[in-house]
């Protein structure tokens, strides 16, 4: 799965997720995270979320909306968020992770799991990409 | 507001162990190219829905990694493709899923957002969409990997002669 996820300079924020799925996948089986909600989401003023993960898990609990709705009603910040649920989906079979922006620039990309990819790029144009 | 944007991009079946040198320098290129392409729209001022864009079809269209023409096979052999977007200044968003053919599925997506009055596209309505909508389509073959298939022959000898899953966790998701 890949993803990207935006802050532009107008303070609007955007979500993609892409994938090609999972190898030997059940034919039909909508099971990656380019789901809205569980894996891509985007809400000005709180968050934008591209995840990657066993999809079903990220599905049953809506992660992407779960980060957005922890910022909205309970007042956590993005890193709080973002972090809180990929920890509590791991001992539920929920491998996997996700990026995430939110509204004020900060950036958080938590996994669980190995085989991450990662890469950010910041205003001034400096890059930083990294694999796990 | 100095904009910013982050980006992921799966690999499958490769193993961060068995990874050579000259493997781990091609991932990293892939990802910088994709950051470059996503900071080339925003540092015009151009908007985060577009440098989203940008960024998933320069991974989109690199073979090392699991999307568009990098596109993982399912059990059947068969390839399907799943991609979602979504703009937060207005909440549109669009996505599609199960089907094979357009050569950038996160613009199959875009497309669904911006030129429909829906949300979710699945299966062969959502490839007759693709065509209506004058994506450009590809035949599966575009989208076919050697490494992909190996992937799949792996997998299926693994399921066929009762191995054991090595339970490694970058194994579970696309």
């Amino acid at each position: 799965t890949v993803g990207a996820v935006a802050l532009d300079s107008a303070g609007h924020l955007a979500a993609a997720t892409s994938t090609g799925g999972m190898t030997a996948k059940a034919e039909g089986r909508v099971g990656d995270s380019p789901v809205i909600g569980a894996g891509t989401w985007a809400e000005d003023n709180t968050c934008a979320i591209s995840a990657t993960g066993h999809g079903e898990i990220f599905i049953r609990h809506a992660v992407a909306h779960e980060i957005s709705s922890r910022m909205r009603w309970g007042g956590q910040s993005l890193k709080k968020a973002a972090e809180g649920i990929i920890a509590e989906i791991a001992p539920l079979g929920g491998s996997g992770g996700l990026i995430a922006v939110d509204g004020e620039g900060n950036v958080s990309m938590p996994f669980n799991c190995s085989g991450m990819y990662r890469g950010v790029v910041r205003g001034d144009g400096s890059l930083e990409t990294a694999i796990f | 507001m100095s904009p910013v944007l982050a980006i992921h991009g799966g690999a499958g079946v490769i193993l961060r162990a068995s990874m050579t040198a000259d493997m781990e320098a091609a991932y990293h290129e892939g990802l910088r190219t994709a950051l470059q392409a996503g900071h080339a729209v925003l540092s015009k001022g151009g908007k985060a829905l577009d440098a989203v864009v940008a960024a998933v079809m320069a991974l989109e269209d690199d073979p090392l990694f699991n999307a568009g023409r990098g596109a993982v096979f399912n059990a059947e052999g068969r390839l399907e493709m799943d991609a979602a977007i979504m703009d937060g200044s207005d909440r549109r968003a669009g996505a599609i899923a199960g089907l094979c053919g357009p050569r950038n599925p996160i613009l199959a997506a875009k497309a669904v957002m911006e030129k429909s009055d829906h949300v979710f596209f699945a299966g062969p309505g959502a490839a007759a969409f693709c065509r209506s909508a004058g994506l450009v389509m590809e035949d599966e073959s575009y989208f076919r990997t050697e490494r992909r298939w190996k992937s799949l022959q792996d997998e299926l000898e693994r399921r066929r002669t009762g191995q054991a899953d090595d339970n490694d966790e970058a194994r579970k998701h696309g």
